[in-house]
């Protein structure tokens, strides 16, 4: 909990003032830390770079996506850390030897379609889900 | 390091992977897109009317919400310059497939069998390879129909699809009459066959797969060679040669091992 004189300071200023001093706070922390919270990152999968467009049609590739960072406090809103995140971190905080961080992961996942050609020259239009990560948080 | 961080993140996107890794990364993704092997196709007919027609649909449902199944859009997909000949009636159980699946036809030849009764054209399909535990929703065949000049445009023919029946010792293969229908002369465009039942029973009994027949017929009852009623065959362009299109719903949930 913040001291008493610092709760007064913030009195005077509007949730979201609060809110962004602290993603100020805690990026200027990251930076000291050198550490990167968890978000999306790019990463765009190629058929065409893998050699494969003698058998698959359609798409050239994919935008796929991966989550990649750190999951420490403060864990912001958007991290979408789950309430067990945040109960991971804490027990962490008390045994860091055992227990590890939260981890950052896919909280959402979409479809892609891909079209084909099978070994009989018989084309195949299939609905892959959980290929695109849609957005990342701590888990 | 943070540098250190962005320059392993900054060649992790950009380096090009040796050909080990390569062959690691296609292995790892085929295994995502649960194929067990990469997929050697015979022909590279991309412009055939199969792929097209599937290159199509994929257009179509490309923009649509990935988390939903396939919604069809049950138009004529490749427009001619006449008007739709088949549509089917009811659609609703198109939307919400998970996979759908073209077949060649895998009657080597146009034979255009002149028995002593009737003229006919037959056709194969090989679905012993659909994607396991799915199951089939809808099927159709689809063959396309020429104008033809030489005749009077207010001529009708009668098109009729059997499904061929097994063998028994006492009599030869049967066939069972699948649909029917009368074309004008002067007609042209895609006619769909609804062929649902007929997949289903061949899914579940490949023996029984003996393929499709298709007879024509003048307005007198008289077989008629179908290339003078302008249905396309073998011979004809490829973006028009016939095929069977299957709608797949997934039966099981699919769960990835852990390796």
């Amino acid at each position: 909990s913040a001291p008493g004189k610092q709760r007064n300071q913030n009195r005077s200023k509007s949730p979201k003032t609060q809110e962004a001093l602290r993603v100020s706070s805690f990026a200027e922390n990251s930076s000291a830390d050198q550490r990167q919270a968890c978000k999306k990152h790019e990463l765009y999968v190629s058929f065409r770079d893998l050699g494969w467009q003698d058998w698959i049609i359609a798409p050239e590739g994919y935008a796929a996506y991966y989550c990649e960072g750190e999951c420490a406090f403060p864990l912001n809103s958007y991290m979408n850390a789950t309430n067990h995140a945040i109960v991971q971190t804490l027990v962490h905080f008390i045994n860091p030897e055992t227990v590890p961080k939260p981890c950052c992961a896919p909280t959402q996942l979409h479809a892609i379609s891909v079209l084909y050609f099978d070994d009989s020259s018989n084309v195949i239009l299939k609905k892959y889900r959980n290929m695109v990560v849609r957005a990342c948080g701590c888990h | 390091n943070f540098s250190m961080d962005s320059e392993v993140h900054s060649s992790f996107i950009h380096r090009r992977l040796r050909s080990q890794e390569r062959r690691e990364m296609q292995r790892e993704i085929l295994s995502i897109l649960g194929l067990p092997h990469r997929p050697r196709p015979h022909l590279h007919g991309k412009h055939n009317s199969a792929p097209m027609f599937m290159l199509d649909l994929y257009n179509a449902i490309s923009n649509e919400d990935e988390d939903e199944g396939f919604s069809y859009p049950y138009k004529p997909i490749f427009t001619t310059q006449g008007p739709p000949l088949a549509t089917l009636q009811d659609n609703n159980f198109l939307s919400g497939a998970d996979t759908v699946m073209s077949f060649v036809n895998l009657v080597e030849h146009d034979k255009e069998f002149q028995s002593v009764q009737r003229h006919h054209r037959e056709f194969r399909f090989d679905l012993s390879r659909i994607p396991e535990g799915e199951a089939v929703t809808a099927a159709e065949f689809r063959i396309y129909k020429d104008f033809i000049h030489e005749r009077f445009e207010n001529e009708t023919f009668q098109i009729s699809i059997y499904q061929v029946l097994p063998e028994h010792s006492d009599r030869d293969s049967q066939l069972f009459l699948l649909d029917s229908r009368v074309i004008w002369a002067a007609e042209e465009g895609w006619l769909v066959f609804d062929i649902t039942a007929t997949s289903n029973h061949w899914v579940l009994n490949p023996m029984h797969n003996l393929g499709l027949q298709l007879v024509l017929e003048n307005v007198d009852g008289q077989s008629i060679n179908p290339k003078i009623g302008g249905l396309i065959g073998r011979h004809g362009p490829q973006n028009k040669q016939p095929f069977m299109v299957a709608f797949f719903k997934a039966t099981e949930l699919h769960i990835r091992s852990i390796r």
